[in-house]
């Protein structure tokens, strides 16, 4: 299968969505 | 005991590895022998998805907050953070010093890396330890494999890329094995 890859700035983004409090 | 699988709801982004973040802290000058090793070694909890990782990194103290003598250890799922683990058997770890400071700049680096599988060493990477001391701090990478020359110089490289290491910074490798013999 292919491999998930994710760059910081994406991960970082994440980080203040509803979901992830 | 063996845990349930984690749960991902679908508009959370899954990561390629589940992982579990453990903590351990022990008394200065005391002598840890295996058995108080897994015995001081506390589950704080587990994550599949991006989401579920900050929602758990975002209630941490950070590490350099922490007393001296703990260590944080992020693990993908199904490895203990210990040498006897299976898959750590014929590992190794990649050792960088810190001088006191920079610690929680760069174990944040260092993780977004793993968890976004930036190292591309396929399934080399066991996880990641970082170790608050009395005057310098250590980061450590585990990898499966001390022996793969080709994966252990990548895993360096990233690690000197993700964290902004100067060259001169200090990097050393270390079999698990030697580890031991010390």
């Amino acid at each position: 299968g292919t491999r998930i890859v994710y760059e910081r700035a994406f991960l970082m983004n994440l980080r203040n969505s509803p979901i992830s409090r | 005991g063996l845990l349930p699988p984690i749960e991902i709801n679908p508009n959370e982004h899954k990561l390629q590895y589940a992982y579990a973040l453990w903590y351990s802290r022990r008394s200065p000058g005391k002598q840890t022998s295996i058995q108080s090793y897994d015995q001081n070694l506390k589950l704080i909890g587990r994550f599949a998805s991006v989401e579920q990782f900050w929602g758990l990194y975002s209630h941490l103290v950070r590490p350099s907050e922490l007393t001296t003598h703990t260590d944080f250890h992020l693990f993908k799922v199904g490895i203990k953070p210990m040498w006897e683990d299976e898959a750590n058997q014929k590992g190794g770890k990649w050792i960088v010093r810190l001088r006191k400071g920079l610690v929680s700049r760069c174990w944040e680096n260092l993780i977004l890396a793993m968890l976004g599988e930036q190292f591309m060493v396929g399934e080399e990477i066991c996880g990641a330890v970082v170790s608050i001391r009395f005057q310098e701090d250590i980061i450590c990478v585990w990898n499966k494999t001390a022996s793969d020359v080709a994966t252990t110089a990548r895993i360096r490289d990233t690690l000197r890329r993700v964290l902004h290491l100067p060259a001169s910074a200090s990097m050393e490798y270390k079999t698990h094995n030697e580890s031991l013999k010390n």
